[in-house]
């Protein structure tokens, strides 16, 4: 079992070392990494060993070699279809986002319930109705799903979701929802970070 | 000091607590909570408890004390001015949410670098010129600053933001910001959750 905070800290790595192969840098070690982002040398050995990549002892690694296995290791070869549930103003943005696509995540297809919107395009993918939703997921077979509605709706979308075969639920809708173990359910709330913004503005300043 | 892990817990708490108060709930119990949330009862305890409020033995709280003294404790009831750089498409979208400012957040204005951007109004905010920002900052006394820029554009922008008097930053760019220890740094890079579902769904489901 990998710690969810280990794994978090992955993209930070990864970036940074897409950095220094642009920067023309052949090798890496972990104490490069970790002065280069102002991070504890020891964590970042522990983050990276925990991948199942071995360096060479006092070189370290291949930068592109390094690159090439925390993509592997986090799967962002291999992007994985995602319908969208709620074209709204966030919902656009995110199916605008091309950058998904590198990351190990396409959107395919987007759903909503506003007739104004069903049968528009919103960069490129069609709006459908909201009650092809379960059949789509079936057909093809997609495992992913972005929830982008009121967070009124997020519950019930999300059950239609798993009704159609969803294994994984991104939500940024500011709603609990309950999902059974089976279904990995990460949820996107910005609310818990304007709770952290908001709590540490106020005390460190004394605002 | 308070456990981040704790702190940003009670926006869901909070939200349920809400809820609550709609069916014409009076009272509330960590215990009960925590059934509402399927969340550990200690765990619950322990984050109420943390926020300085005490309970009435064995009863629990009135639920609108409970609230009201949440909303405090976070500064929710005191929306801070927020300036927003980068006025694009996620940009646009946190500046038309409205609920931010029941959340202890008002972006009161916002910049870009684009000339097709400068002079329009978004959400009712017009688009200034970059480099008005550190003079906005420093005559508005604004403390809070999102970024919404490509990666590249954000620790220039960040530096910015700091030279008018920013103490906060919201950071929503992939890009890893350096700030003194008296900024309070938030990164709510997308891609550390895209890393966490794509790793999961790929070892759970062996997909
Ligand atoms: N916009 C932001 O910056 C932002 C920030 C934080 C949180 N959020 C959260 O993201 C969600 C979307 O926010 P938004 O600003 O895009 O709102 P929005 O109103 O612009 O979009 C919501 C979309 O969901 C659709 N919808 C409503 N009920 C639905 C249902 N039952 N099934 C399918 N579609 C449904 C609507 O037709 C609309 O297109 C909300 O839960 C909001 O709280 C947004
Ligand atoms: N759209 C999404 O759903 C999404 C998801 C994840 C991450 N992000 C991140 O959010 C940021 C914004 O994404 P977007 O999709 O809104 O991109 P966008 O291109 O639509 O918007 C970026 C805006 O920043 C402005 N800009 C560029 N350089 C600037 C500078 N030096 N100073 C001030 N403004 C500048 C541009 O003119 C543009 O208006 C990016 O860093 C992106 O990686 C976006």
């Amino acid at each position: 079992e990998i710690p969810e905070a280990s794994l978090r800290r992955l993209p930070i790595y990864y970036r940074f070392l897409q950095q220094m192969v642009l920067n023309g840098a052949f090798q890496v070690s972990c104490a490069d990494l970790a002065r280069g982002l102002g991070l504890d040398p020891t964590q970042v050995r522990k983050d990276i060993e925990m991948t199942g990549i071995v360096g060479k002892p006092r070189v370290g690694y291949l930068l592109t070699d390094l690159v090439r296995w925390l993509e592997n290791f986090l799967g962002w070869n291999r992007p994985k279809g995602a319908v969208l549930v709620g074209a709204g103003s966030l919902g656009s943005a995110l199916l605008g986002y091309e950058r998904f696509r590198s990351h190990g995540m396409e959107i395919v297809a987007a759903f909503d319930i506003d007739p104004e919107k069903i049968g528009q395009r919103v960069h490129g993918r069609e709006v459908q109705p909201l009650m092809f939703l379960p059949d789509f997921v079936r057909r093809t077979h997609t495992l992913l799903g972005v929830i982008a509605t009121p967070a009124a709706a997020a519950q019930p979308v999300a059950d239609l979701m798993m009704s159609g075969g969803i294994r994984a639920i991104w939500n940024f809708a500011p709603a609990h929802i309950q999902a059974p173990p089976t279904v990995i359910l990460q949820n996107e709330d910005l609310y818990h970070s304007l709770a952290s913004l908001s709590f540490k503005l106020e005390n460190r300043l004394g605002v």
